[in-house]
């Protein structure tokens, strides 16, 4: 039978990557398998911590308004610890 | 506010520092004034004393370099990353890197040398970044006027260092107004295509009906030329305009792009010279008119026609009984006014010209 998985749009997948650096660099996400490949949880919780500093809605999810924050120019100091 | 782990700081008043490079978008005297201004604002708050070194190491090295520079923590070319700073301590602690692939200018034209300066010193200080978006730790770029502190950033630094025994006049921009404050009273309230936005001091809250959480930014990270704070707003979804007021003067939106030719004078409406602020506005769908509310009176102006309907200014009071006489903001919704007083919000039938509810001002923001 067909499949339904249909393989992500480009536009899709560069917000990944984008969302999985920016997490990376200022959330501490941790890179390599443990990061959006291996543990979506990881992902996800790093995107809600995200999302609570910046006092956006917390969905955990790559919506529209937390992508445009990724994406605004700002300090490259992690927004969290060490 | 929020500090580094271990709150680290300098164990000395006397911080010394050395610009090591400079960038070519600026003169050197340029940046020297930036810098130098940029460790004067923390300076006035505290009592560090700052020393500039000519050569040889400082406790902070400024430096201007583009992808990777020496730290291992690379820049990203234009825009993104726009610099960064280590916390106090021994080595690279303290050091400040600005990325060279930025252009850097003494205006708003693009990244403001000062701004970013003053935020990454505040690192190099040991503040870490703070969530108020009206905070210069706030981590987003933003270009602002006038004194870049916020009261949050001074307590901040002051929580590390103590304050300036001979304290200069300064005055620190408040702190961003929290929404669920029960005395919490709007300057203005607008819908834009869908959306509601509301203004209170330098920031507005969106209000999207498939949001749960009101999104709180600065007006000016998306309205540069925008005034910091706005006395009355509204939607005519005809034009699909929105109409921003502050002052005698008023801008026009078309989505979220200001429209060209404006700002204009109120009195191109027809309001009398003497009036000198519009206090709310609200476009009534159903008619076609736009009230505008100052002091007790409000006008009512006909948007197809372009002008002020002959019977204004008219009494609040006497047209909208058990209303308060004055208006901070306002909004139409299915035939209903929303009328907001200080923290109190009234939900107004238009054609039975009474008050169906009396609810708290920011029970619009899910208070």
């Amino acid at each position: 039978a067909p499949s339904s998985a249909l393989p992500l749009s480009p536009r899709d997948r560069d917000d990944r990557l984008l969302a999985e650096k920016y997490l990376r660099r200022f959330y501490g996400l941790p890179a390599g398998l443990q990061g959006r490949q291996g543990s979506p949880v990881a992902f996800r919780t790093q995107v809600e911590k995200m999302q609570r500093f910046f006092k956006l809605e917390v969905t955990g999810n790559l919506d529209c308004n937390t992508l445009e924050v990724m994406k605004m120019p700002r300090c490259g100091v992690p927004d969290v610890g060490e | 506010y929020n500090h580094f782990p271990r709150h680290l700081k300098w164990q000395n008043n006397n911080v010394t520092f050395r610009i090591v490079n400079y960038t070519p978008d600026l003169k050197k005297s340029d940046v020297d004034r930036a810098i130098r201004n940029a460790l004067n604002i923390w300076s006035d708050v505290t009592p560090l004393v700052f020393k500039k070194l000519h050569q040889g190491n400082a406790d902070i090295m400024i430096s201007f370099g583009s992808q990777e520079h020496g730290d291992y923590n690379p820049f990203d070319g234009p825009d993104g990353l726009l610099a960064h700073a280590y916390p106090p301590g021994q080595g690279m602690g303290g050091d400040t890197h600005f990325d060279e692939d930025e252009h850097w200018t003494k205006d708003s034209s693009a990244y403001n040398l000062f701004i970013v300066a003053a935020h990454e010193l505040g690192h190099a200080l040991g503040m870490s970044h703070s969530a108020d978006a009206g905070a210069l730790m706030y981590p987003v770029y933003s270009y602002s006027t006038g004194y870049l502190l916020s009261e949050d950033d001074i307590e901040g630094i002051q929580a590390l260092y103590g304050p300036n025994p001979n304290p200069r006049k300064v005055k620190p921009k408040p702190d961003a107004p929290n929404k669920c404050n029960p005395m919490l009273s709007f300057d203005a309230a607008t819908e834009l295509r869908g959306e509601t936005i509301i203004f209170k001091d330098r920031f507005y809250w969106r209000l999207h009906p498939q949001m749960v959480e009101p999104e709180q930014t600065l007006i000016k990270s998306t309205w540069p030329s925008l005034p910091n704070k706005v006395d009355a707003a509204y939607e005519n979804p005809e034009k699909d305009l929105v109409i921003i007021f502050s002052g005698i003067r008023m801008w026009a939106l078309n989505g979220y792009s200001l429209v060209d030719g404006y700002p204009k004078y109120i009195h191109k409406l027809g309001l009398p010279k003497t009036v000198r602020k519009v206090d709310a506005a609200v476009h009534i769908g159903d008619t076609g008119k736009t009230l505008l509310f100052t002091e007790e009176e409000y006008w009512s102006y006909d948007e197809a026609t372009g002008k002020m309907d002959s019977d204004s200014p008219r009494s609040i009071e006497q047209d909208f009984p058990g209303m308060d006489d004055e208006v901070d903001a306002a909004v139409f919704h299915y035939g209903h006014l929303y009328f907001f007083h200080e923290h109190v919000q009234y939900e107004y039938s238009y054609t039975s010209r009474k008050v169906m509810r009396i609810l708290r001002t920011n029970s619009i923001l899910n208070c």
